[in-house]
């Protein structure tokens, strides 16, 4: 008599299984040949929880050299992609992403109790059982600073070549164009039929889709917020180099329009909800520029609120915006040297930097802190585009 | 349960500056 044994499926305890030999395959699937369009509409950071399901399997079957190997190929796996798309600013963001979740998910699982308080039992169940990767974590935290630094410095590229003529140059303000100091009218309006004339909304155009980008990826908030501080001090930092060494936007009708330009960028950081990342106190620099080009500069109570107001520039810095600052027309005064004097004397007890210029390619350290997720292993779906099916759902 | 979890094993990992080494020195090996 045949007896039909039924067995129950077993469950997907959120671990996948492969053979050594199909290692290389899977790094390369996963990661070298891997393009972030194809996983349009599955959850941010897949690769990330595909990999860490792979090590807990290492992890569970106490196999260390498997563990160790994968998460070598992996680290020089994305290590080949950012070498290979070093101007590519969406594969840069994929792998920060990417990386910065499975060092997440290294912390989130690893048994340490700092890292679980907001794990569910069931993500409980699924904490490595043997090994202790905090060394890996580091390799993994390093890697996510040069990849940071990679994406900025795309970012910074882009940007860069924008920013003179889109906050120095473009006049967006209507009627402005009749109040710039004669003589320069020329060159401001030689320069809107050039190849390298940008206006603001094409800054804001390209921010907009730095930060689509981001999003779509799932990277961290935190991250996003410490990627437009930095962009937005770099804009701060060449636009004000280049106020400080061009006589002819040294004019109150650049003021006005600066500042404009200015509350245009605030405006976009508050439409998404980036406010809180500091960068406008970044612009602070620009922001008092703006405001020294268009106050009075005359008398000694103009510059005690001059000396009052810019604190954010230095002795030097304002000096040489006054002694640049270029009449509007016959009836406005040059700034005389007498009142130069007074603000120099006014100012003599600040202890200020020496340099003139910003040091535009400065970089404010980043900070990833921990994000753990909601997301349960045993709930990843892997779609068959990512040729996979080599790897056992365990 | 009132036993306590077995310590996890610490995996030594080479620092990143480590593994580029090895990498470059790998593809150098080869022809």
């Amino acid at each position: 008599r045949q007896v039909t044994v039924q067995r129950k499926e077993k469950d997907f305890q959120g671990m996948l299984e492969y053979h050594k030999e199909d290692e290389a395959l899977l790094i390369r699937n996963l990661v070298t040949d891997l393009k972030p369009q194809m996983l349009s509409g599955t959850v941010p950071c897949l690769p990330a929880y595909i990999l860490y399901m792979c090590i807990r399997h290492a992890d569970y079957t106490n196999d260390d050299l498997k563990v160790h190997s994968l998460l070598t190929s992996t680290i020089n796996g994305i290590k080949k992609v950012l070498k290979k798309h070093n101007d590519d600013f969406e594969m840069t963001s994929f792998w920060l992403s990417n990386t910065c979740r499975l060092l997440h998910c290294l912390k989130q699982y690893s048994g340490d109790e700092g890292f679980m308080t907001q794990n569910t039992a069931k993500q409980n169940e699924h904490c490595l059982k043997n090994f202790d990767l905090t060394e890996y974590r580091q390799v993994l935290s390093d890697l996510s600073i040069q990849i940071y630094q990679q994406l900025i410095k795309i970012a910074e590229g882009v940007l860069q070549p924008m920013i003179v003529s889109a906050m120095l140059e473009n006049e967006s303000i209507q009627g402005l164009s009749g109040v710039k100091p004669t003589g320069y009218r020329k060159r401001s309006s030689s320069m809107v039929d050039g190849d390298n004339s940008y206006c603001l909304e094409a800054i804001i155009r390209q921010m907009n889709s730095f930060h689509t980008v981001l999003c779509d990826q799932g990277l961290d908030p935190e991250i996003i917020l410490q990627v437009f501080k930095q962009l937005f001090y770099m804009i701060n930092a060449v636009t004000l180099n280049n106020l400080l060494l061009r006589k002819d936007v040294c004019s109150w009708s650049t003021g006005m329009q600066l500042r404009y330009n200015i509350s245009q960028l605030e405006e976009w950081l508050r439409g998404r909800n980036l406010q809180q990342s500091g960068a406008v106190q970044t612009m602070e620099p620009l922001i008092q520029a703006a405001q020294l080009l268009q106050l009075k500069k005359k008398t000694r109570e103009d510059a005690e609120a001059i000396c009052s107001l810019c604190t954010s520039l230095s002795t030097q810095q304002i000096v040489k915006i006054l002694n640049l600052y270029t009449p509007l027309n016959e009836f406005e005064e040059r700034v005389t040297v007498a009142f130069i004097r007074t603000i120099q004397a006014q100012l003599q007890e600040r202890n200020d930097p020496q340099q003139l210029l910003l040091d535009f390619k400065h970089m404010f350290p980043v900070l990833f802190p921990f994000n753990p997720s909601s997301l349960t292993m045993d709930s990843i779906h892997i779609p068959a585009c990512l040729n996979l099916e080599f790897l056992n759902e365990v | 349960s009132t036993q306590r979890p077995r310590p996890r094993v610490l995996l030594k990992a080479p620092t990143l500056a480590e593994m580029e080494e090895m990498t470059t020195s790998e593809e150098e090996e080869s022809p």
